[in-house]
């Protein structure tokens, strides 16, 4: 599951992970 | 002492409801109702939405969007605020106790499936039955105008309004959704859920913190919590009729283009 959320997955590892808008 | 610990728990909640999101009922009601400094912009057609574009969203400007058609411009907003709603909702999700030790897979799954609840249930505290806020709070958009846009994106916002207004019948505070947010999050039957049990405790540990919070911040209210219960399943129906809508969106209009973040929440959603 991990692997076909990956953006989720890396918020929840790393709250200062960007996420282009 | 428990309930010592659920009104600690209460109060943790409401700490990290406020650090994590941008906005909250407190601040959209005082610029609702008059109250802020400078009153918001009013979006009503598209002139002023044009004006607003040029002067409100500078710090939020998504690239190529400029010259698509209005309706697409606005789908593509909504999704930039929705994105970042889901990085704050993940934050949020973070401060629930015991969240982080869960089973990886199942952190991804509860926010899956609750971010767009918690979004629809938030949402409902900057909207009053003539429109909401948009650009944190600098302009208004007019639910008619929002209506008088092209098939089918006029069908995306009014089931929004139609759920928010009953909701805000209940005039539930920060503090109140603070807990009902951290309820939705921690739903025991979400599909795929590794650790059940382990996830079904915690909801009710959170939802007993709910119950005896409302009871002190609404006394009068006596049916108030079960209430709440119901809008919980009316939330799940909500996001069920919007990721359709979405998949419509994408498949009939070649111009929009869905964020990854939100496609991964969508994909196999329901």
């Amino acid at each position: 599951l991990k692997e076909k959320h990956k953006i989720l997955h890396r918020l929840l590892q790393d709250s200062t992970s960007p996420v282009d808008l | 002492s428990q309930m010592a610990d659920l009104k600690s728990l209460a109060k943790h909640m409401f700490e990290a409801y406020l650090k994590n999101f941008n906005m909250n009922k407190t601040k959209a009601r005082a610029i609702l109702t008059g109250k802020a400094n400078i009153p918001p912009f009013v979006i009503h057609d598209m002139e002023t939405l044009r004006l607003a574009e040029e002067n409100l969203v500078s710090k939020q400007a998504v690239n190529g969007i400029q010259n698509k058609e209005a309706e697409v411009r606005i789908f593509q907003r909504c999704q930039c605020t929705s994105v970042e709603t889901v990085r704050e909702l993940t934050e949020f999700a973070k401060c629930i106790p015991e969240f982080i030790n869960l089973d990886l897979n199942d952190q991804v799954t509860l926010l899956k499936y609750g971010v767009y609840e918690a979004m629809f249930a938030m949402l409902a505290s900057i909207m009053n039955k003539d429109g909401l806020l948009v650009a944190y709070g600098n302009g208004f958009m007019t639910r008619e105008f929002l209506k008088s846009l092209r098939k089918p994106f006029n069908e995306i916002m009014e089931p929004k309004f139609e759920f928010a207004m009953k909701f805000n019948a209940l005039e539930l505070d920060d503090s109140d959704l603070s807990l009902f947010v951290a309820a939705i999050i921690l739903s025991g039957d979400r599909p795929g859920l590794v650790n059940v049990s382990q996830i079904e405790q915690m909801q009710e540990t959170i939802v007993q913190a709910l119950r005896l919070h409302l009871h002190s911040n609404h006394p009068d209210a006596i049916y108030l919590f079960p209430k709440l219960l119901q809008k919980m399943a009316d939330l799940r129906q909500l996001v069920t009729e919007h990721a359709q809508l979405v998949q419509k969106i994408k498949k009939t209009e070649a111009d929009t283009f869905l964020h990854p973040l939100l496609q991964e929440i969508y994909r196999d959603m329901y």
